[in-house]
Formats: structure tokens, sequence, C-alpha cells
């Protein structure tokens, strides 16, 4: 399902590189459940970037379902991306001006599912979540957690193929971490979804198979695991 | 040093109330090391700009080193804030048009440090966070876990006498995470810093004396422990 072959990330930065990936080669299956860890700046962020066609690899090249996304048109990607998958970005990335229930609805508002189906759609997945009663709050009108979990169902609602969550559960209590872990499991396991998370707590990773560990751009380890 | 009785903070939403904060009542001494804890939406972080004089409540009366928060002026308040306290914003709060040094140089500008030594303190404070070698980036050009030990040093800069810290851990590494808080416990040891900090972790929260644990927006449990 992805592939990736000698992936480089280097930014330039005035006159020194900063290699931010510096030569990773993996191959994820469909239907598994990865954790990827790390240290701080050890290109989680930015392989989970690449793998979401939402950043260019410097070098090297990436698969995902068979597709050479470097060779793809902006257009072609958009649409793979919107159509296969879910993101959880470390920071949110949630719009300020738009209420919870809207900002869920995002992903759908390009595709064919009509409005009243999408705010169906949309309130399912802040149900999931924990957050009925919340649909109509901005995001300011959030605590942190709350608005992680908004982020979240964001990246449910489309029923993608494949869930990239960078650090979904970071601002989370343990009893809520747990709700939403039990949720991924359950899509992993019913729906077949493809799960790749960031996590920096060792808690969160046990419910992986798989645990990929980065330093300093590249993989240091890679190993399988029952999850508990 | 903290005395508050009888906070509330209802939020109007529409025709319902949302009771953030119900009736907390709780005082802390200068240089207690203080955890709070509590899940997700139960008033922390409504608590804590309570605390920092960033919001006020609707009912109920906080004393800050024998002043009354409430009566004070905006110009007065901003003083005391600046003078005495370090903030930790839960989402960072960082300025994204401005380099990690100007960011965390921040609290220094209305005071009378010249700019010469503005630069070494700020410097300093990156250093002491892990983070010499990055002064110059913008807060989009870090990773998540830069970004918030970004924030961390710009509260620290000050050399404030309060240290109000909201999840100063939830997106850095285990390891990165304990340098944090063996810094915190220092600041707290050596320079009698009164450190309150909220986190949802477990193993965080063993480094300090005191655990106070919302519900609802109450407290439901205050307790004394070793730290570790
Ligand atoms: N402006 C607002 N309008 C309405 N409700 C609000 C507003 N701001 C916060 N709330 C609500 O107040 C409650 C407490 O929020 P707060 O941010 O203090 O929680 P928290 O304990 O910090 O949670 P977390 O662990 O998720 O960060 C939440 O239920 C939140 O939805
Ligand atoms: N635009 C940029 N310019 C320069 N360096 C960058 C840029 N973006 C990221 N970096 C650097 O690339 C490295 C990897 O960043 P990345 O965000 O992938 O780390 P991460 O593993 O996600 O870290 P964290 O756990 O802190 O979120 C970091 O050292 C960061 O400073
Ligand atoms: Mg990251
Ligand atoms: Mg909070």
């Amino acid at each position: 399902l992805i592939q990736v072959k000698d992936l480089f990330k280097i930014y330039e930065f005035g006159d020194i590189q900063i290699p931010a990936l510096n030569g990773v080669s993996l191959s994820i299956e469909a239907g598994e459940f990865v954790a990827i860890m790390g240290s701080s700046g050890s290109g989680k962020s930015t392989f989970m970037n690449i793998l979401g066609c939402l950043d260019v690899p410097t070098r090297g090249s990436y698969f995902l379902s068979g597709n050479a996304i470097g060779s793809m048109s902006r257009d072609a990607l958009a649409q793979l991306r919107n159509q296969q998958i879910g993101f959880v970005f470390q920071g949110f990335n949630l719009l300020a001006r738009t209420s919870a229930l809207e900002n869920v609805e995002l992903p759908l508002i390009y595709g064919p599912t009509p409005a009243r189906e999408r705010h169906h759609l949309a309130k399912e997945a802040l149900v999931s979540v924990g957050l009925s009663g919340r649909e109509d709050h901005h995001p300011n009108q959030l605590s942190g957690g709350q608005q992680q979990r908004v982020a979240i169902a964001r990246a449910l609602v489309n029923h993608p193929s494949i869930i990239l969550a960078d650090e979904p559960t970071g601002n989370l209590d343990t009893k809520t971490s747990l709700e939403i872990m039990q949720l991924l499991t359950q899509l992993n396991e019913e729906q077949k979804i493809t799960i790749i998370l960031v996590t920096h707590e060792q808690d969160i990773s046990t419910f992986t198979r798989r645990v990929i560990q980065f330093k300093d751009g590249l993989v240091l380890q890679d190993r399988l695991q029952h999850p508990k």
C-alpha cells in the first residue's frame, strides 16, 4: 500500500543544510496499525506530511496504492488525498471562524455528498470522539483536548482507507486517550483501515502492531509486536 | 501567594450555560510544585488563565501576592503579570512571523533590559531547553516539540517567580520531557520558583509535590506527595 525508497527531505537554512529525513526506506501493508516514535525533531511529522501527500521529498520515491506520487499532477494528488487519507495534524489546523461541525464536514465539501448527509456524518464523527453537544462551538470555545478531538473527527468523516495521526492524544487525559485508541483499534480491526500514528507515549504505542523508531531523520528500529 | 475563593467561570452559549469552573477554592504557597490533572474539558486551562491574570472569573476572588486581582486596573495587572508570571500556553501561542529568539525575547521587550542583554538571556533560555542552533528558525520551521520548547523558554526568560505551564510536555518524547521536568525541578528547588503545571501524564505528575485533580469545574482531590 505504502512504499517509500531512499526518502530525503533536506531544508536549506541560510548556508547550512538540515536533513529532516536522511534516507528512509520502508513499506506498510494495507490494514496495518503502526506507531511512529522518536525524539523531538527526529523527522516524524516530516515523514507523515510526505505520506499524506502534503509535502514533497527532496529525493526518493513514494508509491501509494501503486501510484507514483512524485509524478502525479496537483489535481490528481488532491483527489487521491481527499479520497484515501484522513490526517490528524500535530497542531490540529482547525478553521478558527467556523464551528466544530463545519470543521468536521470540510473533507466532504468537495465530494458528491449532499448537505444533509454531510451534517449527519459530521455529527456522527463528533459523537464517536465524545463531543456531542459541542457541534456549534468554535475552536476558541473548546478546550485543547476538545479541539484535538475535532481534528480527529475530521480525519474520520470521509471514511478514508488510511488514517495518519500526528500525536492524536497529546492533549488528552488518560481516560479520553483510551477511548480514542479503542476507536482507532475498532476502525483498524473491523473496517481494515490502515492507521499510522505518531506518539511519544509508550502506553499509546502498545495498541499498535508495529513500532517504527526514528532518530535524526533515519529509521533506527522497526519491530512487530502484539497489541495489548 | 495564590488564593482563590469560590471561583466560577460560566460561559453563556446561546441559551445554555457552561460552567467551566463551578466553585473552586484553594491556596498555593510560594515555592510549591503543583500538578493539575483532570479529564479533557474539566476546567484546567480556564483555571490557569485566571491564575495568569489573562481571564476574569464570573464570580469569586483571586488574591496574588496579597493583591486583589479583581479590583486592579488593566495596566497594573499587565505589569504584575509581566513581572511575576511566566506562562506556557497549551497551544504555544508563538508569533509566526518572528524567529525563535525574538519570540523568547518578547517578555523582556517592555522592561528596562537593553537589547544586547535581551539577546543573551533569550539565547540562554533556548540553550536550557535544548534548542541552541535554532534561534533564527521561525515557528513553521520547527517541529511540534521544538515549538513547545520555544514557548517554555519564553516563559523562563523573565526569571518569573511563578511559572504556569499548560501541558508543557504534550508534544515531547520521553527523554526530552525528562530534561524539561529536571529543568523545572531545578528552578523550583534552587530558585524557589512556584510552578503550577497542567499535565495528563502520570509520569510527569510524579515530579511534583502536590496533585490537584479537577472534574467538571470542581476540585475532586487535592493531595501531597513525595516527588520521585
Ligand atoms: N468561550 C467558551 N465558550 C463556551 N464554552 C467554553 C469556552 N471556553 C471553554 N469552554 C468550555 O469550558 C470547559 C473547560 O475548558 P478548559 O479549556 O478549561 O478545559 P481543560 O480542562 O483545559 O481541557 P483539556 O484537557 O482538553 O485542555 C470545556 O468544556 C469547554 O468546552
Ligand atoms: N521549514 C523548515 N526549515 C528548516 N528546518 C525545518 C523546517 N521544518 C522542519 N525543520 C526541521 O526538521 C527537523 C524534523 O522536524 P519534524 O517536524 O519532522 O520533527 P518531529 O519528529 O515531528 O518532532 P516533534 O516530535 O517535536 O514533533 C527538525 O529539526 C526541524 O527543526
Ligand atoms: Mg512532529
Ligand atoms: Mg486545557
